[in-house]
């Protein structure tokens, strides 16, 4: 922390930003503030909420040089960024040197990564010597797949605010009353050979990869994945999903929780959700789904509940009247399975650490895969 | 010292000076530059050394000088900074 341990006397925060850098389309800039700021409300009980007028707590600009304040800019390279520690007028702001070229791939200066550590001096955190966290003043290639806050980070921030609010917080979020003694965080690891995923869709020309609170964003043709909260990008969505289907021709995307689904079209939950599943015409028995795709050569959505499966037929309007064995549609796919998605002419299944190549013109499994595949591990 | 080693080794001692001023808050003083064990520089140098897991020499070596041309966070690593 700062000298004197200067720290926000409210949980809830407003931002601003101020203005745009020309590297990156605004609604990048707004994507990777938003996602920075999520990181530290993620393991604290802090919220954020963006302002576009008027005085806010953290005011975001991009300036090269000298700019107002007594810390100038020194060209590309050197001083990336920096930001004042809690308090009023420009307590709190952070300002990022418009002399780099900002990105949000690893080329250049990802601007959600230092974003996110000048966050940490917004909210009270000082350098920290650890090379691993994100604190450390000295900018890295970083795994994006991997969430950027080291136990040091959660350590310091928890020390100022105490843990997150949310009862099935990943990071056993107890009370840190000596650093020392706090555990190591649990976050999925991608390459964790027992990785199992809650729900798989494709998103947009990527593949989503759900996992408890959080969502891995991969591009088939990049080497690595983004990894999101799910609140970052939609607040009023719970952890946890079962299930997720992308409609490309219509750019929604449907994602299921219980006998609730939501329709999103990018980082919009559509108006009027969530709905209750039996609207799509499931009988009321029905409670919960295990996975669900949309083969649009087709036209067919197919809902998976235990070892069976449903299918909702788009052009004829009708849902088969009673489920079906999934093997039998799918031989070689057996039991209960935990997501599945189509890429290319294949459909994908994950049944617990296994992934299933599933060709449907040759009517069977091609490949047995592990279920990080897509990762590079 | 050949001149152009001369050159390379002054630069690096700027570069490092302009570093220390910059994030921990070295204040060079009138006096030309000494290279004695218990100079301002020499403490500022050390003391970066050890904020960043370095062998701490007190030296410009090689580490120190890769270390000061990386970018970095604006904000200084010395506590006190108001």
């Amino acid at each position: 922390t700062f000298a004197g341990e200067p720290k926000w006397a409210k949980q809830v925060l407003t931002y601003r930003i101020l203005n745009y850098t020309p590297d990156l389309r605004p609604v990048d800039v707004n994507a990777s503030i938003k996602k920075a700021l999520s990181v530290w409300s993620s393991v604290t009980p802090l919220k954020f909420i963006k302002k576009d007028r008027g005085d806010a707590d953290i005011m975001i600009s991009f300036a090269a040089r000298a700019h107002n304040d007594f810390m100038p800019f020194d060209g590309p390279g050197g001083s990336i960024a920096h930001a004042y520690a809690p308090g009023k007028d420009f307590g709190g702001d952070a300002h990022f040197d418009e002399d780099e070229t900002w990105t949000k791939s690893t080329e250049g200066t990802n601007l959600f990564y230092v974003a996110a550590h000048e966050f940490g001096h917004s909210l009270g955190l000082f350098h920290s010597k650890d090379s691993n966290a994100l604190m450390y003043p000295v900018y890295r290639k970083f795994d994006p797949s991997v969430f950027p806050l080291h136990q040091d980070d959660i350590n310091g921030i928890q020390y100022l605010y105490g843990p997150s609010n949310t009862h099935n917080d990943q990071r056993e979020s107890t009370e840190i009353k000596d650093p020392t003694e706090s555990k190591e965080p649990t976050l999925p690891n991608t390459c964790d050979p027992s990785l199992t995923f809650d729900a798989v869709t494709t998103f947009r020309g990527e593949i989503m990869f759900f996992k408890d609170k959080h969502f891995w964003r991969k591009h088939p043709a990049v080497q690595t994945a983004d990894f999101n909260l799910i609140s970052s990008f939609w607040p009023r969505l719970p952890p946890g999903v079962d299930a997720a289907y992308e409609i490309p021709e219509k750019d929604k995307t449907v994602i299921f929780k219980g006998n609730e689904f939501w329709v999103v079209r990018g980082d919009t939950i559509l108006p009027g959700y969530p709905q209750k599943i039996h609207t799509l015409g499931f009988s009321k028995d029905i409670t919960k789904i295990d996975a669900a795709f949309y083969n649009g050569n087709e036209g067919k959505t197919y809902y998976f509940i235990a070892d069976k499966f449903l299918s909702y037929d788009k052009r004829s309007q009708s849902m088969d009247r009673k489920p079906i064995l999934i093997s039998n549609e799918f031989p070689g796919i057996n039991g209960k399975i935990d997501a599945v998605f189509q890429h290319e002419n294949f459909f994908y299944f994950f049944c617990g650490r296994k992934q299933f190549e599933f060709d449907p013109d040759k009517k069977r499994v091609t490949r047995l895969l592990k279920t990080n595949f897509w990762f590079p591990c | 010292l050949p001149a152009g080693t001369r050159q390379k080794e002054e630069g690096g001692i700027q570069l490092t000076q302009k570093y220390l001023e910059n994030y921990y808050g070295f204040k060079k003083d009138g006096e030309s530059f000494i290279w004695k064990s218990n100079s301002p520089m020499t403490k500022k140098i050390k003391e970066m050394q050890e904020f960043f897991g370095l062998e701490v020499t007190g030296k410009v070596d090689s580490g120190t000088l890769d270390l000061v041309q990386k970018r970095r966070c604006g904000f200084p690593d010395v506590a006190g900074f108001t």
